[in-house]
């Protein structure tokens, strides 16, 4: 299973829709300070549950939805869409494709889906573990993060391992 | 439940020792299993129990072979993974002595140790060779692209040596007017010459 | 000692506006002193008081040109520098959202704003640059030749760029033993054609 | 007043006297990861009264002493002289150079001295009040901290400006 593609519309620095496409292998994302690389890390983190806002650098979840700039308005809502290719049958849905995406509005009201179909975090959170991915996201590594893993205590360290396995 | 974390620890200890090996050329390293101890002991540890950094000072009994009868019956003990590393030369004693770009390669050991024993879909790495010093940012790259066939790595950087790893590339910028925008373009990936120096 | 503060927190505004349009061409940026106020506002203000980034929330009022009186004898309330910064062709909103280079050349331009002010004999700037790009490290460069006249500077990096600054060059090394080294050289110091493209 | 020179002995990998002769202006300590440069950063809080090991990455102050190496014996005490040109009497004291050197053995225990003289930690705070160099030493901004002034609360950094006032 690996990450197909990613769309962001209306999310931090992505006022219209935005789609990367991945590919197996070693993406690289590269860019000057402040164009835009860390919202995308973001926005995975963002599509697939994360619940606090500071975890995204924001101070409450509406924080992500485009605030405006010089010629642009405001957006009302942000939308992240996350497209994991299922050919492997790692996720044990009758799709060779799992479409999960969440959206937001100014109210804070949101919503997540699944292949289009309303859903909630914790049918996300439960295909997510399937494919070991934890609800603690360890396999992303925000900017500023790395070395939490020699500072954090021995016991955070054993939750990493008890995670993947 | 148990099996599955004594088995995964056990590989991830093994192959902790091995990406020591190559991200440390001529260090060692390795991962212990400790019981953190209450009681008087701990309070006589001073401040190991408090200090995140440096943990070995927090008492701590050495779990060698994860005693399944202790992990499971002694819930009162908090289990931890303990990280000792010893880059070539020098003399192990504790983790926050360590530089700031030794503190990101263990931290990037552990991560590939635990990746390799219980592989993830796919990793991303936002800035995580910041402190790190090119001879490291090439053997941290090396690594990479010797594991890349076994899961997906997205790798978030603003230097241009690590671009070299990529088999795809996205270029984003801002034109000054607050909007990002996304380039995107594959490359041809041969095993790259990483290091000529 | 409460004159002292308002002359030289009215210096380090003027300074840092300046500064900010060094570090951030076409940005703009400004000091604000602002009293945290305790009460029911507060509590309305959610995590405003918690969190210690994007300080934008903190319930406060706005304390133009220091109110002697009230600085001296509202001792229940707390004062503080507020941070505004808007990079070219963004919207101002919270520090916390802006990008790690961001943070840094903010954090930089508020360093230089103080010192501006009210220098201390020497500084020292622990590799202060590791997440600026290549052209937000010339222009912190830049600024601290400039301002080179006005206090000793020793500055730590492992980036070659850096090293260009230099008017005494001191090498570290350590021959896998254990034990470091330093080797130190004079440069002769011309104004340096830092940014070529 | 500038920092003219600073010596280390036994102090973290600098277990034989090394010596390091400033100018005014800039001085660039470069080399590779792990090679010693922060420990010069360190020594040099160190020496002027810092009371915490954690700022100088320590469990406990005796942590600064050369542990040892292949090789190399650990050492018995650290040894750290800070030397301050004074020719423009900015310091109070009839001295056109201002030694101020702190010493520490494996029991913990340890002693400051002034131009020779030993002498408290609050004369050498003293002192360097005078130059505007306060006990929180903002003019030293530590590995991975610059982003902290960005982090902080608005009242820490009134007493950042407080200190240089
Ligand atoms: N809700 C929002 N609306 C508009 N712009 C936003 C929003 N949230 C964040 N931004 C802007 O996005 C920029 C940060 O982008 P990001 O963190 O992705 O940069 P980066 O490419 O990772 O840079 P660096 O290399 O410095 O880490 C900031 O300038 C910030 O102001
Ligand atoms: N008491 C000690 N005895 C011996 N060696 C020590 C002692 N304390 C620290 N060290 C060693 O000093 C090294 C760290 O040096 P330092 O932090 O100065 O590196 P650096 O040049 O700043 O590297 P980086 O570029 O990664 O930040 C570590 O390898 C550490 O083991
Ligand atoms: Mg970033
Ligand atoms: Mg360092």
């Amino acid at each position: 299973m690996y990450l197909k593609s990613l769309t962001l519309k209306g999310f931090k620095s992505f006022p219209d829709r935005t789609r990367l496409d991945f590919t197996p292998g070693v993406s690289v994302i590269v860019g000057p300070n402040g164009s835009g690389k860390s919202n995308v890390t973001d926005a995975v983190l963002w599509a697939l549950g994360e619940q606090s806002p500071l975890a995204v650098r924001g101070q409450s979840m509406q924080d992500v939805i485009f605030a405006g700039a010089h010629g642009q308005q405001a957006r009302a809502e942000a939308l992240v869409e996350v497209v994991l290719d299922n050919s492997d049958g790692a996720i044990d849905l009758p799709a060779s494709e799992i479409s999960i995406s969440r959206r937001i509005d100014r109210s804070g009201e949101g919503e997540y889906r699944m292949n289009g179909a309303r859903c909630r975090l914790t049918d996300v959170l439960e295909v997510l573990s399937d494919t070991g991915l934890g609800r603690e996201m360890h396999s992303v590594v925000s900017q500023g993060r790395v070395e939490a893993i020699v500072t954090s205590k021995p016991r955070d360290r054993k939750m990493l391992i008890e995670e993947a396995a | 439940i148990r099996d599955a974390f004594d088995e995964t620890f056990q590989a991830a200890a093994r192959n902790f020792e091995e990406v020591v090996g190559q991200l440390f050329p001529g260090g060692r390293g390795r991962l212990r299993l400790i019981r953190e101890d209450s009681g008087p002991r701990s309070v006589l540890g001073g401040d190991g129990g408090r200090s995140s950094a440096g943990d070995v000072d927090v008492p701590a009994t050495d779990v060698d072979g994860v005693d399944q009868e202790a992990v499971g019956h002694d819930a009162e003990a908090a289990y931890g993974v303990e990280i000792e590393i010893t880059p070539a030369g020098k003399a192990t004693r504790r983790l926050s002595l360590l530089s700031g770009g030794e503190k990101s390669m263990t931290a990037l050991a552990f991560l590939f140790a635990v990746f390799l024993a219980r592989p993830c879909p796919f990793y991303i790495l936002d800035e995580v060779e910041a402190a790190l010093d090119d001879s490291n940012i090439d053997r941290f790259l090396s690594l990479l692209r010797r594991v890349s066939d076994r899961a997906q790595f997205v790798v978030v950087t603003h230097q241009r040596r690590t671009m070299e790893a990529a088999d795809c590339l996205y270029g984003v910028s801002m034109a000054g007017n607050g909007v990002s925008k996304v380039i995107s373009r594959r490359l041809p990936q041969e095993p790259p010459a990483l290091s000529a120096a």
